[in-house]
């Protein structure tokens, strides 16, 4: 389908992707998690309560990460996790590791 | 109006209620600190997003407690805070201390 055209086309594209919902604790806590690095290019962002099919979204993700949840982050096109997950790594810096293996760091 | 009457009713009704949404980590860890303590009668819970009108009931609760999100935690007819400040109360003891004074504890 388009959508998912669309949403793989983001996950190809961009090295960080954070699937995100803007009234979200859980998202606002990974953006916060990924502005403390110095990422270049910056992770695109997409807010999937203000997209037109956010179900849709939904399920794609859910077809290529086993993940229904958000947020849902990928690096290099693969979901490493949500939030929880993105603090772990914060905590114990394989999350500086990885971010330098993608080449954003 | 008589959304405003019934949530009205279950804050009076009921020493300690929590305001959640069933899909929302936030609420999830709320529910968590409680039921760590042995409350009785045990809190009452409202899935806001599981009602019919769930904007008016954000809308009243933003009334009565300056709060627009959720949770929402509300102990003897006031609300205490959302997921942080019950957090924080849980660690330092004065949840405890709050609970009892409640007579629940
Ligand atoms: N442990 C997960 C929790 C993720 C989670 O439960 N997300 C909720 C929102 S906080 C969710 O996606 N609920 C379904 C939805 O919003 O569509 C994490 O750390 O990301
Ligand atoms: N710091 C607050 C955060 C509360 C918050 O931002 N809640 C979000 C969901 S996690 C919310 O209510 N968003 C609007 C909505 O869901 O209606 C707390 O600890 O409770
Ligand atoms: S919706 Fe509340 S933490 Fe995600």
């Amino acid at each position: 389908t388009s959508i998912e055209n669309e949403i793989q086309d983001i996950i190809d594209k961009h090295k960080i992707v954070i699937f995100s919902k803007t009234y979200c604790s859980y998202s606002r806590r990974a953006k916060h998690v990924l502005s403390q690095y110095f990422i270049s290019p910056r992770p695109h962002i997409m807010e999937v309560d203000l997209e037109d099919k956010p179900n849709e979204i939904a399920s794609f993700l859910k077809n290529v990460s086993s993940r229904s949840t958000f947020p849902n982050i990928f690096v290099s096109g693969h979901s490493i996790g949500g939030s929880d997950e993105l603090a772990e790594m914060h905590a114990d810096g394989s999350l500086k590791e990885l971010l330098k293996k993608a080449g954003v760091l």
